[in-house]
This record gives structure tokens, sequence and C-alpha cells, in this order.
């Protein structure tokens, strides 16, 4: 009891707990993996999720949490987790996916800023690192990676909401990534970043206006995703390329994956488009989560056929 | 007053640079879009204001013509709601 309600969003210290949990009750389907520390030096975890069968040579990678308010991120991670372990060799559709590819999961990318939401400040955005001289505390994960760093749409003043840190991944949160996937390119074909509010499918460039070569391909991805979850949910999920459906966005982390070769990469904005925002009641998190699945499954099991 | 989010709409150019002022105060968080400086013209702003702050910037809008409706009109009771300590788990 008590363990995986979906009904309620989980501290920063369930979650650890959990997917502690997970890892012991689940050893023949995952493998916990510690991929680098935080500011503040918590850890960041990254459960691998398997079928059980053999090797293969093909992983998705999804990270939850970068934004620290954006609650109903990483509440989609650990429903993810659940429903995958739960439904395996139950539904066609989490078997497929895990008898045919590795799962990566980063449940919470910004551990400081998540705790820091529970505990301090509700609507907190950033990291929690600070730099001798500066008095503002924080960089915004997703405008410090090394995509067309800190351009228009960041803001190198270290007071902004969409501060790009001193330099590109510069934050320790980001070099675990970075490292992660860099080690892991030639295994990972599909990511995924999962944020909220606003209910969007998103996909690179967010850096430039310019259209990315597999533009075409990519939108009619996010097309059908988005036909799944109006169909299937009734809710209105709209797509496209990150800079023109919503502004520039210099330093995001699915840009830079494309550009390291992972041509499958998307952002997804869950749930709502403003009634509630970054405070979407729990009863709302299932509905949230099996609609963002719907999204996640239909695109997957597309580039796999791919 | 409790904190509350409203969504305003800016009509002119004028109303813009009103806005990204308004959301550059520490009393306020903006939600929508991630920047003062993506704000737009006909483009609803999401806006957490602290109670302290609601009636100041509520009139401050009325004032200037400002179009905006309430979206959140009580944000504490949702927080109280997702930060409530119902685990069961003995860890």
């Amino acid at each position: 009891s008590g363990g995986m309600n979906n009904e309620r969003y989980h501290s920063l210290e369930d979650i650890y707990h959990l997917v502690n949990k997970t890892s012991q009750e689940h050893p023949d389907m995952t493998k916990l993996i510690l991929i680098g520390s935080s500011f503040e030096k918590n850890p960041l975890y990254v459960l691998k999720l398997s079928g059980r069968r053999g090797p293969v040579d093909k992983a998705m990678w999804m990270d939850c949490g970068i934004h620290a308010r954006e609650w109903i991120s990483p509440a989609f991670c650990i429903w993810f987790i659940n429903y995958a372990l739960t439904f395996y060799k139950e539904i066609p559709d989490i078997t497929t996916l895990l008898d045919k590819m590795d799962i990566y999961i980063l449940p919470v990318m910004n551990p400081d800023g998540y705790k820091y939401t529970w505990t301090t400040n509700r609507m907190w955005r950033k990291n929690r690192s600070v730099k001798e001289g500066s008095s503002c505390v924080g960089v915004d994960l997703n405008r410090n990676f090394d995509a067309n760093w800190c351009t228009a749409g960041a803001s190198s003043n270290p007071c902004s909401d969409i501060y790009c840190g001193q330099y590109p991944e510069s934050e320790p949160e980001v070099q675990a990534v970075t490292k992660f996937l860099r080690s892991h390119k030639d295994s990972v074909k599909l990511y995924f970043s999962i944020h909220s509010y606003s209910q969007l499918l998103l996909f690179p460039y967010s850096y430039t206006l310019e259209q990315v070569p597999n533009h075409t391909e990519l939108f009619e991805l996010v097309q059908e995703a988005s036909f799944k979850i109006r169909r299937h949910y009734r809710n209105i999920y709209r797509y496209g390329s990150g800079a023109k459906t919503i502004y520039l966005a210099p330093g995001g982390s699915d840009d830079w994956v494309y550009d390291q070769g992972i041509i499958y990469s998307f952002t997804f904005e869950l749930q709502d488009r403003g009634r509630y925002g970054f405070l979407l009641p729990p009863n709302l998190i299932n509905n949230a989560c099996n609609e963002a699945f719907a999204g996640v499954k239909t695109i997957a099991m597309r580039v796999l056929e791919k | 007053e409790q904190d509350k989010v409203l969504s305003i709409t800016a009509a002119t150019l004028e109303q813009v640079s009103l806005l990204q002022n308004i959301s550059r105060h520490n009393e306020t968080v903006l939600w929508q879009p991630a920047s003062p400086s993506h704000i737009a013209m006909n483009t609803p702003v999401h806006l957490y204001i602290q109670s302290s702050s609601v009636t100041r910037v509520t009139e401050l809008l009325q004032t200037h013509g400002f179009s905006f409706s309430v979206l959140l009109d009580n944000t504490q009771n949702l927080i109280q709601e997702q930060t409530r300590n119902n685990t069961t788990d003995p860890k």
C-alpha cells in the first residue's frame, strides 16, 4: 500500500524510495544506474527497463522534471515505470516496446529544484546552483545544453527564469545527461523530454526557425500522436517544431540530442492549458499520464517500424 | 485575497511593455510564456500573483485597459492538496 499511488504527487524522497524499491522487486526487468549528481549532490538515478529477453541494440530515453515546478512530469515518469512493469506481457503495446528496445528513464533531472518546490517555493523553475559574485540562484537546465547556447530566447542574466548559465553544460545535471547520452549514442534512437504545461508535442528546432532535415517525418509523427490523444481522450495537443509552435528557446535538450544524431527527438508539454497550470490537481494525474502515454507509444511504435 | 493566477492579454505594444514590467516584479511569477521577453500582443499571458500584490496588480491592469480573467482563484488550496502527506508507506 502507499507505494505507486497515481492519484498523488511524490516528494523527492518518495521518488528515490520508489525507484530503489522497483529495481529491487524487478531485478529481471530493471537496472538502476547512477549517472551523476546534482549541484546539491542529490543523486541522478536512471532506471533502465527491459523486457525478459536477450540483449537488443535499440533504446529509448525519457527524462522528466527538468523544470522544478512542472510536477506532472516526474509523476508521468513514475506512472510509466509502474505501467510498464505491471502490464508487460499483459498489454501488447508496452510488451512490444520492452521486447524490442531498452527504455532509460530519468524521473527527476532537477532534484534540487524539485525539492525546493516542495519545501520553499512551489513556483521555482530552475536548478539551485549558486555562483560567486551573484546573489541570484539557479540555471534553466533547458537553456544550458550546447545547442546554439545563450542566443535569442535565453538570458545571460542570472536572475532570469531562462538564465543559460556561465557556459554550455555548466550544470552538473546537464553534464550527467549529456555524458550518458554521448556514451549510448549508438543505441539510443528515440528521445523524449517531458514538461508541462499547455499540451504540446514538439520537435527540433527550438533554437532556430529553420527546419530540421526530417521535419516532415517528425511533423507526421507528432500529428498522428495528437490525433490518437484527441480520439481516445478528447483532449487537444498542438504540435510542431519548438521555435515555430511556441518561441525561440536555445540550449534545449531535444535540440542538442538531435544535433548529436538522435533524429527522433521530442519534447512533450503535458496537461493542462492554463486552468490549473503547474498546480494540476492530483485527481487529474492519471488522465494526464494516460494521454501522454498514448503520445509516447504512438511515436515509439512508428520509430520502431522505421 | 489569496494567491491567484491571471490570464492577461496585451492588445497594444504599450500594454506588452507594461505587462513585461509587471511580470518582472518579484511578487509575480510568469507561468506562460517562460520569460517576459516572449510576451507578445494578443497572446494570453499566465501570471501568478502573490496575495499581497493581487489588488495592486489588478487595479493596474484595469487602469490600463487590459483584458484579463482569473484562471486560478486560490492557489494555496491546490498546493496544500498536492503536498498533503497521505502516504501510508512506512519507510
